[in-house]
């Protein structure tokens, strides 16, 4: 997961 | 990117520009919540500042300065423009009793403690409680405009369906974000009830009681 990186949701 | 995903961005940005459409197209505001829109603007814009750091996609870009706009045109119109129709006798929920709480929490509980990351995990909470103000209005008021209860719908089912979009992304991808699920349950919690008075309703007298 991606915890604290680019965050693509909105 | 799901169909879940899609479908529920899609709902998200039916719903802005319902409530757009039908104060700019009434003239007024009535039976809006101007907090509840702060709220949003106030959301989307500690969530979106990522716009000043990072590139993730054109669609991502385009539709993150589509929503900052719109929260923001939003306001304006209900402060400023159509202020006179503005029902604040009614809009009367204490938002910094969501504010602060929302606020200590970001702190408390977060991904990494950085300003940016917590500015990000405080609009997530914060989104899940904004339409608080909205819900308190109209249980106040004990009525709401069909195009409100349609802008309501349009929120719940986003919600609903970034749900089964983080299902659909758990299951693919092993993605799993423990804050927003949370929040976005929660959030998808406090539209139920509306839910209900919606579907039993709204359909049924085009008047919401």
């Amino acid at each position: 997961c991606s915890f604290g990186e680019e965050k693509d949701e909105l | 990117m799901n169909v879940f995903r899609l479908t529920g961005d899609l709902s998200h940005l039916a719903a802005i520009i319902i409530l757009l459409l039908k104060i700019w197209k009434t003239r007024s505001c009535a039976g809006i919540s101007g907090k509840s829109q702060i709220l949003f603007a106030l959301v989307f814009t500690t969530r979106y500042l990522d716009l000043l750091t990072s590139f993730i996609s054109l669609y991502n870009t385009c539709m993150k300065i589509i929503y900052v706009g719109c929260a923001y045109a939003t306001v304006y119109l209900i402060y400023a423009k159509f202020r006179a129709t503005y029902d604040g006798n009614h809009d009367t929920f204490r938002i910094e009793f969501l504010v602060v709480p929302v606020g200590g929490l970001a702190f408390l509980v977060n991904h990494d403690f950085s300003p940016l990351e917590i500015l990000w995990t405080f609009s997530i909470y914060l989104e899940s409680v904004a339409i608080l103000p909205q819900l308190f209005m109209i249980s106040k008021t004990g009525e709401a405009e069909t195009i409100t209860t349609h802008y309501l719908f349009c929120l719940g089912v986003y919600r609903a369906l970034y749900l089964f979009n983080w299902i659909w992304r758990f299951y693919f991808e092993g993605f799993f974000d423990m804050i927003a699920i949370v929040a976005g349950v929660v959030q998808t919690i406090l539209y139920c009830d509306f839910f209900y008075l919606y579907v039993t309703k709204v359909n049924a007298v085009q008047r919401f009681q």
